[in-house]
């Protein structure tokens, strides 16, 4: 199956019909993302899971440093709060990724995605720690002037009760009307998968 | 473009650690 510490076992049959079904993902693209899953969990430590390092690796190409966004990205794909990533986290994960996937799924990930603390609002303290590990990230600087009235800008277009802090329902409104605010919540990579990783018909078990 | 034009979450929203396609990508 997919269970961790088993990752050269074969997979259960039944585990790929259940995936598909929780997912947009056929059941060959579940077989494929496997191969995908496969080269990434055993890229530090060969375990069947995918450690923050290992993410951090196919992310950055370097296993060191901390990035603010990594971690974001982790803590939502680990389901199960157990600091891994497995496969069926991976697959429902990237689900919400695929180019077919509704709308709200993405809007509703990216909202927590920068809900930091996850107190269901984003907060216009956790708008600047992202701005700030974003520029740590690109050696940018801005003035903390400049930086204050970006984040100002922003709360003046999406915090529509101005109560300081952003709703689901008002980031909903501020993102439909941003739609490029969601490019990096798809994935056309996603619609290829069975191309991509060709190799997983070597181990299918199911025909779709 | 004047940086003040810019919107906080199309600037977050560039993170390399929000790409995933490199994921796909050697």
């Amino acid at each position: 199956c997919f269970e961790p510490r088993q990752p050269r076992l074969k997979k259960c049959a039944g585990d790929i019909p259940r995936l598909a079904n929780e997912t947009i993902f056929t059941m060959n693209e579940v077989e494929a993302l496997y191969e995908l899953f496969k080269k990434l969990s055993s890229s530090i430590i060969d375990d069947g899971m995918i450690h923050k390092e290992e993410l951090q690796l196919a992310l950055f190409q370097t296993p060191s440093g901390e990035n603010l966004f990594v971690d974001r990205i982790f803590d939502l794909f680990d389901e199960k709060k157990n600091d891994v990533i497995e496969f069926d986290e991976f697959v429902h994960a990237l689900s919400v990724f695929h180019p077919n996937a509704p709308m709200e799924d993405k809007i509703d990930f990216a909202f927590r995605l920068y809900d930091l603390r996850q107190t269901g609002f984003i907060e216009r303290e956790e708008v600047k720690q992202m701005v700030i590990a974003i520029l740590m990230e690109s050696d940018m600087t801005l003035s903390d002037d400049l930086l204050e009235a970006i984040i100002d800008k922003t709360f003046a277009d999406a915090d529509a009760d101005k109560d300081g802090r952003i709703n689901s329902e008002e980031w909903k409104d501020f993102v439909l009307r941003n739609p490029n605010l969601l490019k990096n919540m798809t994935l056309p990579y996603l619609k290829d998968l069975t191309t991509l990783f060709p190799s997983f018909v070597f181990n299918t078990k199911v025909e779709d | 473009v004047s940086p003040v034009t810019m919107n906080a979450f199309e600037l977050i929203s560039t993170s390399q650690g929000l790409n995933l396609s490199s994921l796909f990508e050697k």
